[in-house]
């Protein structure tokens, strides 16, 4: 089964 | 005082109907460079940005980086009103808590100003890196669109897969499954024709498709589509806005639990 990242997860608040 | 006049005033009503689905609220930042946003749609798993550079406009003021939130439902309904060939200009004081629509008719007959009010939103800034992507695709975004829509008949999710031989996407679902894939094609009458792919490594993704129909609701706004890929990172969807900056959606992949 697969999960939806969320964009956070990838780029830092900046 | 910020006043910025867009002699394709079709452009901002294009841009507008491109995210207003994805987006509720967002901040417009305005300085030197040019008219900015960066948003995510309520579940933080797509972002768009958007810029329409200061040189795209017939006349651009900006005398302080300035911030202006707005709904995106309301200033859509705004810049409705305005004529697909009407020139369009966005003013604002600093510090007010109003923007106003100016739209002039082709012949100068008709001028209506909107006016609307702003609201403070409290918005989330990614910083997002420039990346090498290991596949990048350009294609008809009409095809781009095509697809996308196709497939969402069948199923929630599309893979994508890119390699040498070509881009495929595929999904699956209660009826049935679908595969669908574009070859590399240059040889067109018309450059926007071209099935264009580099690859640098093979590249497989899988995203909602549900948000890929959103994003297509840019096809308006270019010929044609480009779609940036890296194993495990969020694919890039970027629509260039001619001779005035792009609107780039990003989309956080599916991920294996």
């Amino acid at each position: 089964h697969s999960a939806q990242a969320s964009m956070k997860s990838f780029f830092k608040s900046k | 005082m910020l006043e910025l006049r867009l002699l394709q005033g079709s452009l901002l009503k294009k841009v507008l109907e491109a995210i207003k689905d994805l987006v509720t609220d967002a901040n417009f930042d305005c300085s030197a460079t040019g008219f900015s946003l960066q948003a995510m749609d309520s579940s933080h798993v797509a972002l768009v940005a958007l810029l329409l550079r200061a040189e795209g406009f017939e006349h651009y003021r900006c005398d302080r980086n300035l911030s202006m939130g707005m709904n995106l439902n309301n200033m859509s309904k705004m810049l409705k009103c305005a004529g697909n060939d009407d020139i369009i200009t966005i003013k604002a004081d600093d510090g007010g808590d109003t923007v106003t629509f100016m739209f002039e008719s082709p012949n100068q007959d008709k001028i209506s100003d909107f006016e609307m009010k702003l609201m403070d939103i409290d918005s989330e800034h990614l910083g997002i890196p420039e990346t090498e992507y290991e596949a990048i695709i350009r294609m008809p975004s009409q095809e781009f669109a095509r697809i996308c829509r196709d497939l969402s008949t069948i199923g929630d999710t599309v893979v994508i897969s890119a390699s040498k031989e070509g881009v495929k996407f595929s999904t699956k679902g209660d009826i049935g499954s679908a595969n669908v894939v574009c070859r590399q094609n240059t040889s067109v009458d018309k450059p926007e024709d071209a099935t264009v792919i580099e690859i640098q490594q093979p590249v497989s993704l899988t995203f909602a498709l549900r948000y890929m129909n959103s994003f297509t609701k840019a096809t308006p706004l270019s010929n044609t589509v480009t779609v940036s890929m890296s194993n495990e990172l969020p694919v890039v969807v970027e629509y260039k806005i001619a001779e005035m900056g792009y609107i780039r959606f990003y989309l956080a992949p599916k991920i294996e639990e």
